[in-house]
């Protein structure tokens, strides 16, 4: 291959042994005792023999780590200690080509590629894109990357790359914090078509704790105050799989909430990951991948939370488009829907993840029931629909990101691999699910989409006084809500600052005889029958398609103040026109994951109440 | 995913037992075909219907 521009001799490279880069290795890292890092508030050592011992554990005890996730497409893999070399921080700085362009960078490394956002039109590309890396010693270490210029004739187009080896360029002594490489030619590797600036170091074990801890924090602080109240501490235990009673966890927060404050801070979070993790292990399973941790040790623990978390946004883009850090590590959560578990997530559901209830009264048994949904995904959808940095969030590529990650699922859903996971989903909900009441048996359904708008026997939903138009029926398999008025709905259910009748219609549709009307909202859970039926008998008027978001439609998001998830969601607007009701509007809208809205009647259609209208499916 | 239904003013009286879940914030499961609500202006007839056979001669 092509070498980097470094001035690293082979004679330097072959005298020293993988052993002797280790020791170097070493050398560059600020390990320190841990505990002494907190007990000591300025963070430093106390006891050099501690500090060798904690480097021993780190480089030479057998345990596991992970490289990657199950959920985002990495390939997931346990090493060793003795092959973990570190978690490596590459930044891609900046660029000096030899024209003007837009331009973006790609890092390859074992498996995995990253690419920066693209820049402005210019010869200086700047990017700033950092990207953790999982340093193995017996793994990849070699990272190329490439420079492409992009513009609407030829996109993508490959100007330059350069190979770096990462153990290498760690174990060299140097005083920069960056080091520039020549871009070579890719047709010509004599040619140097530009110079690229990146940096790259180890991370600090100790800040790896760290930083993991403030971002576990963040998934619970909903209000950023850097604190967690007893009840949100719980929640966070649940969600990582921890079972202990409820005593139990008043306990392990009080030995937290070392100065009696009644909160959490970030501090003493991280002192009782890095402590309470080892005596009695507080995460069970990883919330992002949900493999099970408890056979890893704890910093393993850490650097495969670390890693799951980083994947966030995707292995395509650093840093996802987001800013910081933190934001990053929200990326994960946005993946985290009620509609995918089953086929992306179904191992983080199936291994010591907890789940909550949402309490719903079924109209047929009158009687209360308990809708299981897990703990994490309801932890998830709390940080991002009702907290602030969520809602900072969607304005700062989050959107987007539930529209891809949207479109992928539906393209998932629609391939025939994906009929494999029908068996499942119909055993996971054994209880919710009849079959006998399905048209076709389900070897008839060739892919999983096909599966979820599956239609029902002719019978299977009586239709209520058939032959009374005046009496309007439910017109999904559904959790209802119903409210004489706006005023009413806002009181009870529907949060969202902006919501309002005309938002949810648009201009060209809503009359003035809606403003006051009558709200009902049917909800579709993932289990249920996934075709909606004319509520009311009636001729079609007109149908207008709403773009829009897919946010969640989930409770979380409907009672969140932040999301305003009926007006700003994808939907299609149509109305009936009937002769007992007048004009009803159908709204049929959108979310993640099931964004996709299929009408079978057309404009001007008749329909008698209970006759099929359409259905959702997996998609955009 | 999510259907919302909009009446117009005062076309419809919604079920009892919904309204009475929903003002408690509470979600009632429901299949299709269920009955939702009756149209007010049906009721409103039919009651003026009754009052018409009970009027007196």
């Amino acid at each position: 291959g092509h070498g980097s521009s470094r001035d690293t001799s082979e004679s330097e490279r072959e005298g020293e042994g993988g052993s002797s880069r280790i020791s170097r290795l070493k050398q560059r890292l600020h390990v320190r005792g841990h505990h002494h890092d907190h007990e000591g508030a300025g963070g430093e050592d106390k006891d050099g023999g501690d500090r060798h011992h904690h480097r021993h554990r780190i480089f030479r005890r057998r345990s596991r780590a992970i490289s990657g996730t199950g959920s985002g497409g990495l390939h997931q893999k346990l090493i060793s200690a003795d092959d973990f070399a570190g978690i490596a921080r590459l930044t891609l700085v900046s660029a000096e080509m030899k024209f003007k362009d837009k331009w973006l960078a790609c890092v390859s490394f074992g498996e995995q590629t990253f690419r920066t956002e693209v820049s402005d039109h210019t010869d200086k590309p700047v990017w700033s894109s950092e990207k953790k890396l999982l340093l193995e010693r017996n793994g990849p270490h070699v990272a190329r990357i490439s420079v492409f210029e992009t513009n609407r004739i030829s996109r993508n187009n490959l100007v330059g790359f350069c190979e770096i080896d990462l153990i290498e360029y760690l174990t060299q002594d140097s005083d920069s914090d960056f080091e520039i490489f020549d871009l070579h030619d890719p047709s010509s590797p004599e040619l140097i078509e530009g110079k690229i600036s990146l940096s790259c170091s180890i991370e600090d074990p100790m800040e790896t704790e760290k930083s993991f801890a403030r971002r576990i924090l963040s998934i619970v602080d909903y209000n950023e105050d850097g604190h967690l109240s007893l009840s949100e501490f719980s929640a966070l235990i649940k969600a990582f799989g921890n079972q202990v009673a409820t005593d139990k966890k008043e306990e392990l927060f009080k030995a937290a909430d070392k100065n009696g404050d009644g909160l959490v801070s970030v501090d003493e979070l991280a002192y009782l990951l890095a402590f309470q993790q080892e005596k009695e292990p507080l995460m069970n399973c990883c919330p992002v991948c949900g493999e099970s941790l408890e056979l890893s040790d704890k910093l393993n623990t850490v650097v495969h939370l670390t890693l799951c978390f980083d994947e966030g946004t995707g292995n395509q883009v650093m840093t996802g488009g987001f800013l910081t850090d933190k934001q990053a590590s929200y990326g994960w959560m946005f993946k985290l829907s009620e509609w995918a578990h089953f086929a992306s997530y179904d191992v983080g559901l199936n291994f010591g993840a907890s789940a909550s209830h949402i309490l719903v009264f079924d109209r047929k048994t009158k009687r209360l029931v308990e809708e299981l949904i897990d703990g994490k995904i309801v932890l998830s959808m709390r940080a991002i629909y009702q907290s602030k940095i969520g809602l900072r969030l969607m304005d700062r590529g989050a959107k987007e990101l539930l529209q891809s990650i949207s479109e992928k699922q539906g393209k998932k859903m629609n391939s025939l691999e994906s009929a494999k996971d029908i068996p499942k989903f119909v055993e996971f909900f054994k209880d919710q699910i009849n079959l006998a009441e399905v048209k076709y048996p389900l070897e008839h359904f060739k892919t999983f989409n096909e599966f979820f708008i599956r239609e029902l026997k002719p019978g299977a939903r009586p239709i209520s006084v058939m032959e009374r138009d005046d009496i309007a029926i439910c017109a999904a398999d559904s959790r209802l809500t119903a409210f004489k008025s706006v005023q009413d709905s806002l009181r009870f259910w529907i949060k969202g600052r902006k919501f309002s009748i005309q938002g949810l219609l648009g201009n060209e549709i809503c009359s003035s005889t809606f403003l006051d009307g009558t709200l009902i909202i049917f909800r579709l859970a993932p289990q249920d029958y996934h075709r909606f039926h004319f509520p009311v008998t009636g001729t079609i008027e007109q149908f207008v398609n709403v773009p829009g978001c897919l946010y969640t439609v989930n409770p979380v998001a409907v009672n969140s103040e932040y999301c305003n998830v009926f007006t700003e969601n994808k939907r299609v607007v149509s109305i009936i026109s009937t002769a007992d009701f007048g004009k009803v509007a159908f709204v049929a809208i959108g979310a993640t994951m099931v964004g996709s809205i299929t009408f079978l009647k057309e404009e001007g259609d008749h329909g008698k109440k209970g006759d099929e209208l359409g259905y959702f499916s997996f998609g955009g | 995913s999510t259907v919302i239904c909009v009446f117009e003013k005062d076309v419809i009286e919604i079920d009892e037992d919904i309204l009475a879940n929903s003002a408690r914030s509470l979600e009632t499961l429901v299949s299709v075909g269920m009955t939702l609500g009756v149209a007010k202006k049906k009721r409103s007839e039919g009651i003026s219907r009754d009052l018409e056979d009970c009027k007196l001669e």
